[in-house]
């Protein structure tokens, strides 16, 4: 099954 | 000092009522152009965003830019002490200690006062990229709450499809599968009734239907929602509030076989 991503993937870190 | 009324308290009292079973402790952070919160849940796999713009508040006043450190289960307690009719006005200092709420009764003459001790919450802000949505589509709150309740019965994950025929909500689970597919729809006598898809591309993604049924707890602040995708980025569902405020939510979706 797909697992689940986190938002630290797509958005950038200050 | 920050100085900011709003005509209904009970705007505040939805918006954190919809946010409170995703996040705990969050920084609203006040400047001259309104107040804003950003903040993850604790997976670190949803995130809220709401601005509520100097325009939302009548009169609305910050000089400098305040950092008021909440708990939302504080924050409730005292809002649930507001009638939903009643005046709110938040008011700080410029290094404050405190957050003050006053309610006030536009029928009567009762006068509320609260103050909520403030922490000091060390939150990262995450960069959101101006995306370009390959899908963006516009449909009635309701609508959207009960595909996700009713997928939920079925199955932890939606995998959402938009094409240019419509959007297609559907799972499968231990019981057996579902699906709902909205076209296109324009009612002129409800505009609120609407279904609106703008597709650039088609889009498919696999998300967890927990986090969605929780953003819904917003549909009470907006009769229609707004889901943006693109493939494998984050979905955004948006709920619209009065002057351009906003309550959004990003969820990243589920990924790979």
């Amino acid at each position: 099954p797909p697992k689940q991503a986190t938002l630290g993937k797509f958005f950038a870190r200050p | 000092m920050l100085e900011a009324r709003l005509e209904q308290a009970n705007l505040l009292k939805k918006v954190v009522d919809a946010i409170k079973d995703l996040v705990q402790d969050c920084n609203f952070d006040c400047n001259d152009s309104g107040v804003a919160l950003q903040a993850m849940d604790n997976s670190h796999v949803a995130l809220v965003s709401m601005m509520l713009k100097a325009e939302s508040f009548s009169p609305f006043r910050c000089d400098r830019n305040i950092a008021l450190g909440i708990n939302l289960t504080s924050l409730m307690k005292v809002l649930r002490c507001a009638q939903n009719e009643d005046i709110l006005t938040l008011k700080a200092e410029d290094a404050p200690d405190v957050v003050n709420l006053v309610f006030e009764s536009s029928e009567s003459d009762r006068l509320s006062e609260y103050d909520i001790k403030l922490m000091d919450i060390d939150q990262e802000h995450l960069g959101i990229p101006e995306t370009e949505y390959a899908a963006t589509i516009t449909m009635p709150s309701a609508e959207f709450q009960r595909i996700c309740r009713d997928l939920m019965a079925l199955s932890e994950s939606v995998a959402i499809e938009a094409t240019k025929d419509g959007v297609k909500f559907s799972c499968s689970g231990d019981i057996g599968n579902g699906a709902v597919t909205l076209r296109s729809h324009t009612n002129v006598e409800k505009p609120d009734l609407n279904v609106e898809i703008a597709l650039s591309e088609p889009v498919a993604l696999t998300f967890s239907l927990k986090y969605l049924v929780n953003f819904c707890k917003a549909s009470g602040l907006s009769s229609t929602v707004k889901l943006c995708l693109s493939n494998e980025v984050p979905l955004l569902v948006e709920y619209g509030l009065a002057s351009n405020s906003y309550l959004r939510f990003y969820l990243a979706p589920k990924i790979g076989d």
